[in-house]
């Protein structure tokens, strides 16, 4: 049996509102460890991996492992119709054919109860872990998702240039050519507007911009991204949750 | 010109 209490529905509600554009149907994995996911769109060109633990949830129980196959575009429909500081509670037998949404709102006595219809997803499992990247770079969300939608005007790719002490995003087009740069730098005041980057090897690596602009739509689920390239795996973007993450992983372009 | 590259060529299946 599955229980697992959101204090606030937003938090689940942002979370599939920031993936559920780039893919559809999705295994979610329930275990002791919490709520974790993992589909690649339909290109196979972008890999989303969730893990939601059990300290993000106000209750959590889960005494045996149990997948919940769901549409996303099905159960964000669903999620529309509970309020965002609802309690909101998911509901689930061993072996379930539907997936209970449980949204209460405490001051209104107010309960609302939705059922998903779930269903068997024939998916392929990635083995995404242990990979070596030659740079990280931790900046504000926001930045990085205004500099991809500014870029993203000019040119299908963006170009991502990391040397010991800049960050630079460049796009060429038809219309013309455009570049940020971004430099390392700790704000005392505000940690979350500090630019780090740790630097093994420079990096020059070109992404498709539309998968970056999928990717930024994670932003309101943290002020930091985490970005990790290296010339030879899919690059890692990352938001990091109170407990657990969302990343995304994005295969480059390559000069032809 | 650039070309997409696939996840698949870089991840394992499992």
């Amino acid at each position: 049996m599955l229980e697992a209490k959101f204090e606030e529905a937003s938090l689940f509600k942002k979370v599939i509102d920031s993936f559920k554009d780039c893919v559809q149907l999705v295994n979610f994995n329930c275990s002791e460890h919490g709520i974790a996911a993992q589909a690649v769109d339909d290109s196979r060109v972008l890999l989303v991996s969730l893990s939601i633990g059990t300290e993000s949830f106000q209750d959590f129980r889960c005494d045996r492992n149990v997948t919940l196959g769901a549409d996303l575009s099905s159960l964000s429909k669903i999620l529309r119709c509970g309020n965002n500081n609802d309690n909101l509670t998911l509901i689930a037998d061993d072996t379930p054919d539907s997936l209970l949404l449980l949204f209460e709102d405490t001051k209104k006595d107010r309960i609302s109860e939705y059922s998903l219809k779930l269903m068997d997803i024939d998916a392929d499992f990635l083995d995404i872990e242990g990979m070596q990247y030659d740079t990280t770079i931790t900046m504000p969300s926001a930045e990085f998702a205004k500099v991809v939608r500014d870029l993203n005007q000019l040119s299908d790719s963006l170009n991502i240039l990391v040397t010991k002490d800049t960050v630079k995003f460049v796009a060429e087009g038809d219309i013309g050519s455009g570049s940020v740069i971004v430099k390392p730098h700790t704000d005392m005041d505000k940690p979350d507007d500090s630019v780090k980057v740790e630097l093994d090897k420079p990096v020059d690596l070109t992404f498709g911009s539309k998968y970056l602009l999928d990717i930024i739509k994670g932003a309101g689920l943290s002020n930091q991204i985490t970005i990790k390239l290296s010339s030879e795996t899919p690059a890692l973007f990352e938001f990091g949750l109170q407990s657990g993450y969302l990343q995304f992983f994005l295969a480059p372009k390559f000069n032809e | 010109k650039f070309k997409q590259s696939s996840l698949m060529s870089f991840f394992g299946k499992q």
